[in-house]
């Protein structure tokens, strides 16, 4: 059996808006750990793993892993008519129906919403993705999320050909990061030096940089991953000439949704 | 340019 509940509905309604827009279906993972989410959208370019561990929820149970795909853009929409202050009920039976059961009780005035879920399949998911060793990995760059989402949004903005396919180019050099995005009738380069973390201790922008490296990557991706800003203050983004490119928020004590993205190869 | 590589590339089954 499993039996979950959340107190407070904002932390899975900012996991799915985090990752619907993007990823149409995930496979979700019961363990005894926690809850194991992953999805890759249907290029197989981006990968995103969340990982939600028991004492993120207010009570946990799960007595064998249970393992379903799960259709997102249904998720997100059922649970837009959630209430950040709902108590989230997560349900699916012994007798393997293959559903699973949301419900939303609002506190304040004891109205219940119940919506089942019918497991499809995800296809490709989940991967065995190993933690590659930090030396792997030419640069990492930590910054505040929300600047990271300015960032995105100003090269979105700006870079808004009517091209879906509009490329943004990342390079770390020594202690600067820079974003480069084409438009129409120019260029944009966004640059963000390393900020003193005396100043702002709790804002701090963060370079490690090993060898100069620069990579072109998808706009889209990159803008919807930024609203991973909703589930923390920080993202790391750490860069590779040879794997997948991670940008990861941890949320709290309890876990972290890592986006993985390959960047774009000239042919 | 196009991206040529897929995520399974990196990753493999369970």
């Amino acid at each position: 059996i499993l039996e979950l509940r959340l107190v407070q509905a904002t932390l899975f309604k900012n996991v799915l808006e985090a990752i619907s827009d993007l990823f149409s279906k995930a496979n979700f993972d019961f363990s005894g750990t926690g809850l194991e989410l992953q999805a890759m959208d249907t290029s197989h370019v981006a990968l995103v793993a969340l990982l939600l561990r028991a004492e993120a929820f207010n009570h946990y149970l799960c007595d064998r892993d249970l393992s379903m795909g799960l259709n997102l853009a249904d998720m997100a929409k059922a649970f837009r008519c959630a209430n950040n202050d709902d108590i989230i009920t997560i349900k699916a039976e012994e007798d393997w129906s293959d559903t699973v059961t949301f419900t939303f009780e609002s506190p304040e005035d004891g109205e219940i919403s119940i919506f089942d879920f019918d497991f499809v399949g995800t296809n490709g998911v989940p991967l065995e993705i190993p933690e590659f060793p930090e030396s792997e990995y030419q640069a990492k760059v930590r910054m505040p999320s929300a600047k990271f989402m300015r960032i995105c949004k100003k090269l979105s903005s700006f870079g808004d050909s009517g091209d879906r396919d509009t490329v943004v180019i990342i390079s770390v050099d020594k202690e600067c990061v820079n974003f480069f995005t084409r438009g129409k009738t120019g260029t944009s380069t966004i640059v963000c030096r390393q900020t003193q973390t005396v100043d702002k201790p709790k804002e701090p922008t963060l370079i490690e940089m090993k060898e100069q490296v620069s990579l072109a990557f998808d706009l889209r991706y990159m803008n919807s991953f930024s609203k991973g800003s909703t589930l923390s203050d920080q993202v790391t983004i750490s860069l590779s000439s040879n794997l997948p490119a991670v940008f990861e928020y941890k949320i709290a004590e309890t876990g972290y949704i890592r986006y993985y993205m390959l960047p774009r190869i000239e042919e | 340019g196009k991206t040529q590589l897929r995520m399974e590339a990196f990753y493999s089954f369970n």
